[in-house]
């Protein structure tokens, strides 16, 4: 089982657009595929039809569970979605309470990991969704995957903000045995806007090694999709968009043998 | 002194394009306006070339000097800009840990609103930048504020994510004397596509009389602008989206007389 955490603080860059639609490739190729939403503000789990307010079992209840003591288990926090091959661990908003309760309890970053280890002959790829803040939830991402996706808007903002990320995981990394693979992925590139290239020119310079060589085009297509909650290779598998995600799913698979 | 928040929960939909652009529009008029970044991410600090990492005095220093007992001061932490009537109040990386240290502590919801008591004289207006994350910087920034605006993509799970953050408030609002002004303001939209015209009939409908009733178009001269640090109003007065803002600021001070 490989898990991916697909994260970035700065917001609106397309983690949970990433999460979505590379699940849904490996979902139609037959895989058994699990995305789990670690974002109180839940845009995961309300694209699948899952509402954050009032879900019964969620993220929440992995930690409530270790709080209490009980045992480790993900039965009833797992729910079926409509979309083929994937299956759905959702927010719900109780979690952005998290940070303020727990971080002082010993283990609290190893919630997820330890819950996901469960999973194991279930399912065979996990995705999980981050939350644009640095905080509890995303280290239990850093902590449960075993390699991390970074979606960056091609613009200066974003370069900026990729810094900071990755500065974070540094940080995060040394108290790792070993240092986190990641993968920077250009998204909503436009490559009619002089900024959007510029921005492209310098993460090649500055990150190559780490960068994936390809983009992800801004298609509107996907704004269609979730309207419809449904993933765009459900709905549209030859869009822009979906062919740049299954070229992306590729590098992936080469890198960090996935399939 | 009018005193603007500007949040929603969901991630990039032009929460600090919206500031800078206000913000710039005012000073450009001669009025003379504070920034401040409530985001440790520091979008809005970056675009005015402040490094989150390394700046003496900011945000997080007015939480140092409360939990110290010392005097509320704003001397050291407003740093000049090189837009027109614009000074900025700048985030530090250290925020990401208030949520963490401090929420148990009485009174930490109010020390932003303290600080800024102090500014009466020297600003008209304030704008502050919130981050994509309910937690104390944003309950500091609705205690603080005299109205709020909820800058909204006009896409599906922007609008799911709306209803999120509306409940959000109602809650806030209940500790407050009176209920928070607010407008809703449609951002980034795209009327060529179809999920981006549904989207906004369907706000029309659902959130009449908290609706402005304009939008701020895509304009992809606000990426240029964030390349080149400078508030879009100044490169290129008449784009699409600094029209659009203009007509908001009409809207604001007829509603609020904040002029
Ligand atoms: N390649 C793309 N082309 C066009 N629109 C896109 C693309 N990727 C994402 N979007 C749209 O951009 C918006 C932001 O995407 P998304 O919600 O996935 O970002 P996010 O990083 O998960 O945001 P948050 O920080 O709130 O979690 C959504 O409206 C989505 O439909
Ligand atoms: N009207 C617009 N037209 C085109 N691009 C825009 C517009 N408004 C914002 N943008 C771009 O969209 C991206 C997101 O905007 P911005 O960073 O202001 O959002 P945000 O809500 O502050 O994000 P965060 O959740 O990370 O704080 C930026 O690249 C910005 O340049
Ligand atoms: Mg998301
Ligand atoms: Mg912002």
């Amino acid at each position: 089982m490989h898990i991916w955490a697909v994260a970035n603080q700065k917001g609106g860059v397309g983690k949970t657009t990433t999460t979505v639609t590379l699940a849904s490739l490996l979902g139609l190729q037959g895989e058994s595929v699990l995305v789990v939403d670690l974002d109180p503000h839940g845009s995961l789990s309300s694209y699948f039809g899952c509402v954050p307010e009032d879900v019964e079992g969620s993220v929440y209840t992995l930690f409530q569970h270790r709080v209490a003591g009980k045992e480790r288990s993900l039965t009833n926090v797992i729910h079926p979605t409509k979309a083929k091959g994937i299956s759905l661990l959702p927010a719900s908003t109780a979690l952005v309470t998290l940070d303020r309760q727990l971080s002082e309890q010993e283990g609290m970053g190893l919630v997820l990991r330890r819950a996901l280890e469960l999973g194991q002959k279930q399912f065979q790829h996990v995705f999980v969704d981050c939350p644009p803040v640095f905080g509890i939830l995303m280290l239990n991402a850093l902590a449960a995957c075993s390699s991390l996706i970074i979606p960056v808007q091609t613009e200066y903002l974003a370069l900026k903000g990729l810094e900071r990320m990755l500065r974070t995981l540094e940080m995060v990394g040394r108290s790792r045995q070993a240092p986190l693979e990641h993968i920077i992925v250009p998204t909503l590139h436009d490559r009619r806007t002089r900024a959007g290239c510029e921005s492209l020119e310098i993460l090649r310079q500055q990150y190559a090694g780490r960068l994936w060589n390809g983009v992800i085009p801004i298609d509107t297509k996907f704004r269609d999709a979730s309207q419809a909650g449904r993933p765009l290779p459900e709905m549209t598998p030859n869009s822009r968009g979906v062919l740049a995600y299954r070229a992306l799913l590729e590098e992936l698979s080469r890198r960090y043998g996935c399939n």
